[in-house]
């Protein structure tokens, strides 16, 4: 892309991360999860980040009938979610040689 | 360099859920009702994303997918830093013209692998609007659900809700996406309702100033996609274009010649709809997928296309339909590249687009970057074996197949030359019927 979208991608780059949620481990039981989802980092000094709601709506303790309209007011504070929610955010370039491996799954890359 | 230093992943925890009341309220309006059971909206897992049919099926029961229209707000824990890079600005959305250039920045498949994906760049238009509800034609994966999506200038213009979506088992090829102003004026006030003044003042500040500049509001209406048009006939709509103040061109299988009257919706809302007749159409055995609309009264307020003469491969396109929404929120803008100009005897016959089209677009115009009219579309492409639709490989009959019958009719009222094209060349015929011309006529061995 030409130097056009210069400021968008120094945005982005500044910006973008990645959120998980999981559910702590517990003993005799598996632990939920990962849910992961893109995100935006609206301010480093203050590290707040928004993503999408969907990856927390597993702990929500009223389950996902807390999201349907009408529910209730248009927010939920963070008591809405089981204590055991564990949120992971990862941020920076992270691409190429020198990143850190990542777990396998089950994307692979065949020949086309 | 503005790129921060490598970053494993740091705890956060979450401070508020919210979602955007006017979203809701536009995602309401525009995808339920009876048009309910023909979106599904798929994406948001740590599995890879399955095929279309698969995943069409699938895709109620995604965590994300309850969640849709719903942003989470989170702190990172100890790992707060001083920002080394250009602060974040947020663009006011209804500043924002449809077919402005949009650049969406997420991670596909979320954190599988993020020293891969991480922060993934895609670029589309904003295809379409209503209030904080945006549509682009960005391609978006299952994992960017929450991606940011910036203007050309940087600006921070909406998160991803909904990367995939599919109407009636088609895949739409547009995205979902919430507007940044209207979330975090929600995540703001919610945030001062649940006691925490000095974050909801942080986000405020991140906001454009209430009312916005007037300087900044859309032009739309000397945007080229202005002259396209919703054409009713009956219970059928489709697309169209304006040529002239009476004048609209559509397809065949949008107003075909037995329809008495057909309604022609201009695309902005100022302007009345109009009556008009359908004074020619091709036959049924035409490759030309072509009618001609004659309005009652003149449209208004509408500009006329300059008509293009030359196409040129490669080039940036745009195609305005009227298919994702009918006329529940106007047009919609996608964008691509001229794929292939299909020529017989040196004539253009046939255009490609990599635009993504859908049921309701044809008969809406493909246009240039500068706003010439390329051709109308009349097709995207389905596999017959597998029922898959490719909506961003797409058919266009060019302008120029149509200019000198369109301007002798403009000019007389004689339909005779456009009767020419139900008499196309075989040629003609066997590339509309997607079948390869051969080289030279097949040799008898006898």
């Amino acid at each position: 892309m030409g130097r056009r979208w210069d400021p968008a991608l120094a945005a982005g780059e500044q910006a973008g991360c990645v959120v998980s949620a999981r559910g702590a481990e517990r003993p005799g039981a598996e632990a939920e999860g990962p849910w992961s989802c893109s995100g935006v980092l609206l301010s480093r000094r203050a590290g707040l980040v928004l993503c999408h709601g969907g990856i927390v709506a597993p702990f929500l303790r009223m389950g996902a009938a807390a999201l349907q309209p009408g529910a209730g007011p248009p927010f939920l504070g963070a008591d809405s979610c089981r204590d055991d929610l564990r949120l992971h955010v990862q941020w920076g370039p992270g691409r190429g040689p020198g990143a850190q491996a990542g777990p396998r799954g089950a994307l692979c890359t065949p020949p086309c | 360099s503005v790129r921060p230093a490598p970053r494993g992943p740091a705890r956060a925890r979450l401070l508020l859920l919210v979602c955007c009341p006017t979203f809701r309220s536009s995602f309401a309006r525009l995808f339920g009702g009876e048009a309910a059971e023909q979106w599904r909206f798929a994406g948001g897992s740590t599995e890879p994303p399955a095929p279309p049919q698969e995943a069409e099926a699938e895709a109620d029961e995604g965590p994300l997918l309850a969640a849709l229209g719903w942003f989470a707000l989170l702190r990172v824990e100890g790992r707060a830093e001083a920002s080394k890079g250009p602060r974040l600005s947020v663009a006011a959305a209804a500043s924002l013209p449809k077919g402005a250039p949009l650049l969406a920045c997420g991670s596909p498949f979320g954190a599988f692998c993020p020293d891969i994906f991480l922060n993934s760049l895609s670029r589309g238009v904003l295809s379409n609007a209503a209030g904080p509800l945006l549509l682009t034609d960005a391609r978006c994966l299952p994992g960017t659900e929450g991606a940011g999506v910036f203007s050309a200038d940087g600006e921070l213009v909406a998160l991803v809700a909904a990367p995939l979506c599919w109407r009636a088992r088609e895949w739409v090829g547009l995205s979902l996406l919430c507007a940044a102003d209207a979330l975090l004026r929600a995540a703001a006030h919610a945030l001062g309702r649940l006691g925490s003044q000095a974050d909801a003042r942080l986000l405020a500040a991140l906001l454009p100033p209430d009312g916005g500049d007037p300087a900044a509001a859309p032009t739309e209406h000397s945007a080229a996609w202005v002259a396209a048009v919703l054409v009713e006939c009956g219970s059928v709509w489709g697309s169209g274009v304006a040529l002239a103040p009476r004048l609209v061109l559509t397809c065949r299988h949008v107003a075909p010649r037995e329809a008495k009257r057909v309604l022609v919706r201009p695309a902005t809302p100022k302007s009345s709809p109009v009556w008009g007749k359908v004074v020619f159409a091709t036959q049924d055995t035409s490759p030309y997928d072509v009618a001609v609309v004659k309005l009652e009264e003149n449209l208004k307020g509408i500009p006329f296309p300059v008509l293009a003469s030359h196409f040129h491969e490669g080039e940036d396109v745009q195609v305005v339909g009227f298919g994702a929404f009918g006329q529940t929120c106007g047009p919609s803008v996608t964008s691509g590249i001229l794929s292939a100009v299909v020529e017989v005897n040196d004539a253009p016959v046939m255009l490609q687009t990599t635009c993504a089209v859908h049921g309701g677009s044809s008969g809406g115009p493909l246009f240039t970057g500068s706003g010439e009219l390329l051709g109308i579309v009349t097709s995207n492409t389905r596999d017959n074996s597998t029922g898959a639709t490719y909506p961003h490989l797409n058919f266009s009959i060019p302008i120029t197949a149509l200019e000198p019958a369109l301007d002798q009719y403009r000019r007389t009222g004689d339909l005779q030359p456009l009767q020419e094209l139900d008499r196309p060349g075989e040629q003609v015929r066997v590339v509309w019927r997607l079948q390869r011309v051969p080289a030279e006529p097949p040799r008898s061995k006898l």
